[in-house]
C-alpha cells in the first residue's frame, strides 16, 4: 500500500477538516460539477511540495485558501496532510509511516512537516528524489490535460521524457 | 548523463510500441528524434497510425485517437520509471465505451503495484473500483466527502 | 464603429447576466472592460460566481462549470447577432448530467430559429435530436455515413 | 430551413461521395473514436471558405484531401458542396436554393463555385457578409474548444464579440 489517508483542511472548497482513507487497488471520485473533485487533486500536488498557482488554477498562492461562502467566514490557513505507508521502504527512512503537511497562512507564511517535525521543502524534494512520486506529468493527469503530451512541442516532450529516465 | 538518456529513450519508444498496438488492436506507432546527432538538446517526436489508415500527422488523429495516444506513451513511462501512485482527472471524457474496455483492460494491469485515484463520470470506468468516494456541496461552496458502497453508485448516479 | 460596439457590448452584457442565471440557477456573472476610456482597444473581462459561492477568479472554476459559462456566453452572443446554424462538436462531455439537462433546455428555446448539428456520446444529449446520423467505418479508414431512427440510436449506441 | 444538403467526396476520410440531408431541428452526429464526426465539421467549415489549414487539424491544405488506406489509392481532389435553402432570402440574391462547392486538386489548384458557376472566393464571403452565417467563433463549437473563449486573453474574447457587433 501507499497513500494511506489524505487530511484536507481550509484548502479550496475544503472548509472543515476532511479525511479520505485509501486502500490498496482503484479509489473512484464522483460527485456533480464543481463539488470539489480536482481540489482533492490540487490538494495532492500542493501538499507533494508545487510551489507554481498556475499548476493549481490558481493566480497566487493564497487563493488555495478557503475563501469562505454566503454563510461561513474565510479560513486563516490551509492545512494538507498525506499520510504514506512505507512499510516497502521505498522512501530512504526507516520510518514505516510518514506523514507529510504543508500549511499556508493568509498573511503568507508556509510552513512544511514531515512527521510533526517542522522542516523545509528542500528535505520535502529530497525524500521523494528518485522514487518517482511527485508530481511527475506522467503520474498526475490534470482534467482535460491528457492529450498536453501530444500537443506540447517536441523540445516540451524531451522534458517529460527526461522526467522517467 | 547521454548514457542515461539513450538507454531511457530506446526502452520507453520500445514500450509505446508495443503498449500502442495493444490499444488500438493494430496499427503502429514509433517515437523518433528530431535531432539524432545532438542528444543532449534533441525533442521528440510522436509517429500514430491507427490500425487501417494511412501514416499522417498526429494532428489529423480525431480527438479519441490523441487520447487513447497519450495513454500510451503514459503507461510507456510509467514501465520505464514506476510511480506508486498515479491520478487521473477525468481521462476517460472523450473516449467510446469500446475505447474505455481497452483502456480499463491495460490499467488493470498496473494495479498490483500502482494505486490509482480516478475522478470520472462514465459508469464503465466506474466498475474497476474498490474505494468510492461521492463529493457533494449540501452546504453551498463547502466541499464534504461521503464514502460509497458499487451499490450506492449505481443509484446515486442516476440520480446526479 | 465606437457606437456599434457600445451598444453590442452592453447587450451582450446583459444577455449574458441573464442566461447565467438561468444555467447555473442563480449566482451571478458579469462581462467588464479592461480599458473602460479606451474603447477601441479595450479587451474584455468575464465575471462568473456559481450560486452560494464567493467571488473569485474564473481560473478557479471547476471544468463544468468553465463549460457552462462558455455555454453562457455563447448563446449571449447568439442572441445579439443569431446565425442560422451551429455546430457543437461533444461540447457536453464534461457537464453532469443534470447540467446536460440545464444546457439542452436553453438550446430547445433557440431551435425555432437555428439549425443545430450535435456530435455527442451521451445519451441524454441524443434525445433531443430530430435527424439521426451514424458514422461508421466498416472499410477500415473509409467513413461511411448511415441514416438512422432515435430507436437504432438506443441500440446502437450500446454495441458501440 | 438553412442547411439543406452536405455532399462531401475525397474531403479526409471520405473517399466516397457522401450525402448528408439535414432538416429543421436537431441533427445529431454518432459513432466511434476517429470514424469521421469532426471532419465533417471541418467539411463544413471548409466550403465556407476556411483558408487555415491548422483550423481543420491539417498542416498543409492538402492534407485534407483523401490521403488512401491499404486498399484504396489516394484521391485526386478534395469536394465538398452545401446546399442552402434561401427561401427566407437571408443571402442577398435571388435565387431560392444555392450551392456553394469547393474543390482543392493535389497540384494545388484550387476552385469555388455558386450554383456551379466559378467564382472567387471573396464572392463567397460576400454573400455570406453580415448574416452570421461563416465560421464565426460562436457557431462553430470545435471539439475540446468549447471553454476557449474562458482561456482566452481580453483582447482575444474582443475579437469574438466584434464578430457579433
Ligand atoms: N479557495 C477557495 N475557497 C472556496 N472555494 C474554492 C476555492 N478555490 C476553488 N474553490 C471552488 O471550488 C470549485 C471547483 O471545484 P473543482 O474544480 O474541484 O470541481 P470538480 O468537482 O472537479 O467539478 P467538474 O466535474 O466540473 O470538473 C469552484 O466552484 C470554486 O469556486
Ligand atoms: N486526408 C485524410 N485522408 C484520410 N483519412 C484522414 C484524412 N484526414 C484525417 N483522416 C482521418 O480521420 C480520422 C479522424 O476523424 P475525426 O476526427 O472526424 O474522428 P471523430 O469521429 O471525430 O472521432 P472522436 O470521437 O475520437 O472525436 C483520423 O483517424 C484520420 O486518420
Ligand atoms: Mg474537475
Ligand atoms: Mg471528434
Amino acid at each position: 500500500m501507499f497513500f494511506k489517508r489524505l487530511e484536507i483542511n481550509g484548502f479550496k472548497s475544503f472548509a472543515r477538516k476532511t479525511v479520505l482513507e485509501f486502500q490498496q487497488g482503484v479509489t473512484i471520485i464522483v460527485g456533480p460539477n464543481g463539488c470539489g473533485k480536482s481540489n482533492i487533486f490540487d490538494a495532492i500536488r500542493w501538499v507533494l511540495g508545487e510551489q507554481a498557482p498556475t499548476a493549481l488554477r490558481a493566480t497566487k498562492m493564497s487563493d488555495v485558501i478557503f475563501n469562505g461562502t454566503a454563510h461561513i467566514k474565510p479560513a486563516n490557513f490551509a492545512q494538507v496532510s498525506l499520510v504514506i505507508d512505507n512499510r516497502s521502504s521505498l522512501l530512504p527512512v526507516e520510518i514505516k509511516e510518514i506523514v507529510i503537511t504543508r500549511r499556508l497562512f493568509r498573511d503568507g507564511e508556509s510552513q512544511y512537516l514531515i512527521n510533526r517535525v517542522p522542516c523545509r521543502l528542500k528535505d520535502i524534494q529530497e525524500l521523494f528524489m528518485d522514487t518517482g512520486i511527485g508530481t511527475t506529468a506522467y503520474s498526475m493527469m490534470e482534467q482535460g490535460q491528457v492529450d498536453f503530451i501530444i500537443n506540447a512541442r517536441p523540445l516540451e516532450r524531451r522534458l517529460i521524457l527526461d522526467e522517467a529516465a | 548523463c547521454l548514457r542515461l538518456f539513450k538507454d531511457a529513450f530506446s526502452e520507453i519508444r520500445h514500450n509505446f510500441i508495443e503498449i500502442f498496438r495493444r490499444l488500438f488492436g493494430g496499427g503502429s506507432a514509433d517515437l523518433s528524434l528530431t535531432e539524432p546527432d545532438n542528444l543532449m538538446e534533441s525533442g521528440i517526436e510522436i509517429i500514430a497510425q491507427p490500425p487501417g489508415k494511412k501514416l499522417s500527422h498526429i494532428s489529423l488523429l480525431s480527438g479519441g485517437e490523441r487520447v487513447l495516444t497519450a495513454i500510451a506513451l503514459m503507461f510507456a513511462l510509467f514501465l520505464r520509471k514506476p510511480s506508486p501512485f498515479c491520478v487521473l482527472d477525468e481521462i476517460d471524457a472523450s473516449l467510446d465505451d469500446a475505447n474505455i474496455e481497452l483502456f480499463k483492460a491495460l490499467l488493470m494491469e498496473f494495479v498490483p503495484d500502482v494505486h490509482f485515484i480516478i475522478v470520472t463520470h462514465n459508469k464503465r470506468t466506474m466498475m474497476m473500483g474498490t474505494t468510492f468516494y461521492g463529493i457533494t456541496m449540501e452546504e453551498p461552496g463547502v466541499s464534504k466527502v461521503i464514502s460509497l458502497q458499487l451499490d450506492e453508485i449505481e443509484s446515486k448516479i442516476s440520480l446526479d
